[in-house]
C-alpha cells in the first residue's frame, strides 16, 4: 500500500509541474512534497510561485493564482486515473481574461480523451464550447433548456452592446 | 466512453420533461442566476448513485422531487436517465449503450434501472469500479472546491491522493 | 443585554426584508428568525423564497441567489451601525447581468452615506464606478498602480473586439 | 468621515511608494490576477490595527513586508498611511484629517503613528469605537464570506448580530 501510494504520488508530482508550468510561465516553479512523519498519515505540501514571486506559502497567493494552482493539481491527480468526464461549475469566475485564454486551452487539450461540462457567466469560455445550452426559466421556477448558438446568444442578451474585451 | 445525453423529469425545478445531449468534447451551460444551471449537475450526481442529500444542497433525498411553484402543484416523482456510450468498451458489459434510470417516488419508494430492467445500487456501483464513473470520483469541481483543496488545515487534498492510488 | 439584542434583531429584520424584496421581485418572501431556545445563545434563521419559489432551505438557491441573500443581509446589519465606508472583494462574480444591474442599484443608493471600494472582474461594475484605478505588475512581482478612465480600460484591452453583453 | 487617500511602501508586492486617492462614492479597483488589488485591501485592514496574519492571508506578521523578487532585494519595512477626513465630526477629535501610520521593521519593531506622532494600537482602537471603523468591523465583505454566513453549522452570523448590538 505504501509502494503504491509513493508511486501515485511521483507520477502527481510529475504531472503538476509539468501542468502548472503550461498555465503560468515556463520558468516558474511549483512543487509537491510530502511532509515528514509516517507516510500514510501525512499531509502533502503545495509550493507554487508564480511569475517569479516568492510567496512563503500558498495562502498568499491571490484567488485567481489559487484557482490556476487548484486546477493544475486536480488535472494531475486526473492524469493518474482519469475519468470519462468532467464537470465544473463556474471553476472560471475568478479568472482575467489572460488566464481565462490558458485555461481554455488546457481544456483543450485534455478534451480529446475527456468529456467536459463546463457551467459558465464567462463570454470567453462559452465562445471555446462546441455545443452552448441556455437554461432559462421563462415559467417562474420551472427550468427550461434550449440549445442556442454562441451568436445566437450574444442578439439574446438586450443589454447595451459594449465594445468590452 | 462519453456521456450521450440526459433525460429529467420531476427532479428539482425541472417540472417538464428535458433532455440534454451532451458534446463529446466540450459542453457548456449558461443561463441567469437560479435557473437550473447547477440542478443539471444535481441530476448527472444523483442518477450515477449519490447517497448524501447535503450534498445535492438538500436536507432529505425526498427534497429533489420538484416541490412545486405558485402556479404548479408538486410532483409526485423524480426520473433522471443517462444514457452512456461504451463506444471503447471501458464497462465491463457487452451493450454498446447503457441506460441508467433512478426513481424516487414522495412514498419514499426508489427504484434503479440499468437499460430498462430493475436493479440494485451495487450493480451499477460495480459496472463503474475504476473507471472513475461513480459518484465520488473527482469529475465535479466547483469553485467552493478550490478554498478546501488549498487550505492547510483539511486532509481533503491527502484524500483525493489516495483515491488515485 | 437581551431587550437590546432583541431591538436591534427586529430593526435588521425589517431591513433585511425591504431590501431583499429590491434585490428581488415585489412579491418574494424573505424573513429572520431567531430559533427556540436561550435568546442569547440560538441561532438566526434565514428564509428566502425569490421569484415564487418555494425552497425548504436557503442551501437550496442557486450560487447567485445567495450571493444576492447574503448581501441583503449584510447591507440590513450595516444599516444598524452604519460603519463610514465598505470593501467588496470581487463578491459581484457569481451574478448574471440582470442582477448585477440590481447590486449596482443598491450600492448607489447607499454611496450617498458610505464610501464604496469594489475590487471586481466585471466590466458593468467598471461603469458604475466613480474612479477606477488599474492595478499591475509592469515589473514582474512588483505592483503598480494607474488611475484609469473606463473607456481608456476598454482601449487598452487588446484582446478581440467583440460584441458581448 | 470618509477615506481620502492611502500611501503605501514596502507592504506586500508595493515595493514602490504607491498613492490611492479614494472617491467619496464608489472606487473600483481592478486589473489581471495576482497584481496586488486584495493586497490594497489588506493594507488598509492593517494600518487600521489588524492584530491576526492570518486575516492578511500570511503566517507571521513580518510576511507583509516586501519580500523582494528575482531582481528586487526584500526590504526591511512595511509602511502604510491612511489619510481620513473627518469631515461630519464622527471622530473624537478637533483634526479635520486623521493621518493613521503603521509600520513594521523586519527586526520585529512595530509602531503605530497619528498625525506624525508615535502612539499605541489602544489610541486608534479607542478613536474608532462604535464607528464601525476598526478592524473587525464587517466593513471587508469577500466571495468566501458569502458561504459562512449563509451557512447553518456556523454562529458567524449571531456573531454579527452581536456586534451590531
Ligand atoms: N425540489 C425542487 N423543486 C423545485 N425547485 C427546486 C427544487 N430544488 C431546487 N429548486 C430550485 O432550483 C433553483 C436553483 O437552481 P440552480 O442552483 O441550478 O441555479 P443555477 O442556474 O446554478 O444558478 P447560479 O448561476 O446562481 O449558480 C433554486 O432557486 C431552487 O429553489
Ligand atoms: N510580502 C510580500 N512580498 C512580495 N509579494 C507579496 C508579498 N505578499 C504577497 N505578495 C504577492 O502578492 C500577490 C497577490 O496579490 P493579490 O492577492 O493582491 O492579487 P489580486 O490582484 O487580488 O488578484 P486576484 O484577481 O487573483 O484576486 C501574490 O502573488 C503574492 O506572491
Ligand atoms: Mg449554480
Ligand atoms: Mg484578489
Amino acid at each position: 500500500a505504501q509502494k503504491q501510494f509513493y508511486d501515485v504520488f511521483e507520477r502527481i508530482r510529475t504531472n503538476f509541474i509539468s501542468i502548472f508550468t503550461s498555465l503560468f510561465n515556463e520558468g516558474d516553479e511549483a512543487d509537491l512534497q510530502i511532509e515528514e512523519g509516517d507516510p500514510l498519515e501525512a499531509a502533502i505540501r503545495i509550493t507554487a510561485k508564480p511569475r517569479g514571486k516568492r510567496p512563503s506559502s500558498i495562502d498568499m497567493l491571490s484567488g485567481g493564482e489559487k484557482t490556476l494552482t487548484a486546477i493544475a493539481l486536480l488535472f494531475a491527480i486526473y492524469l493518474v486515473k482519469p475519468s470519462p468526464f468532467c464537470i465544473l461549475d463556474e471553476v472560471d469566475a475568478p479568472l482575467d481574461d489572460a488566464n481565462i485564454d490558458r485555461y481554455i486551452r488546457l481544456i483543450r487539450k485534455f478534451s480529446e480523451s475527456t468529456q467536459f461540462i463546463m457551467i459558465t457567466h464567462n463570454k470567453l469560455t462559452m465562445e471555446a464550447a462546441e455545443t452552448l445550452y441556455g437554461v432559462t426559466m421563462e415559467e417562474e421556477g420551472v427550468s427550461k433548456v434550449v440549445s442556442v448558438r454562441f451568436s445566437e446568444y450574444e442578439r439574446k442578451e438586450e443589454s447595451v452592446a459594449e465594445v468590452l474585451e | 466512453m462519453y456521456l450521450s445525453h440526459i433525460e429529467i423529469l420531476g427532479f428539482k425545478s425541472f417540472a417538464q420533461k428535458t433532455n440534454v445531449k451532451f458534446n463529446t468534447g466540450m459542453t457548456a451551460i449558461v443561463g441567469p442566476n437560479g435557473c437550473g444551471k447547477t440542478n443539471v449537475v444535481d441530476a448527472i450526481r444523483w442518477v450515477l448513485g449519490e447517497q448524501k442529500a447535503s450534498t445535492l444542497r438538500s436536507d432529505k433525498m425526498y427534497d429533489v422531487i420538484f416541490n412545486g411553484t405558485k402556479s404548479r402543484r408538486p410532483l409526485g416523482l423524480a426520473e433522471v436517465s443517462l444514457i452512456i456510450d461504451n463506444n471503447r468498451n471501458v464497462l465491463p458489459t457487452e451493450y454498446t449503450q447503457i441506460k441508467l434510470t433512478r426513481r424516487l417516488f414522495r412514498s419514499g419508494e426508489s427504484q434503479y434501472l440499468m437499460n430498462g430492467t430493475e436493479c440494485r445500487l451495487r450493480d451499477i456501483n460495480d459496472l463503474f469500479m475504476d473507471t472513475g464513473m461513480g459518484p465520488d470520483a473527482y469529475s465535479v469541481i466547483e469553485l467552493k472546491m478550490i478554498e478546501t483543496i488549498l487550505s492547510n488545515r483539511t486532509d481533503e487534498r491527502r484524500r483525493l491522493f489516495e483515491e488515485a492510488a
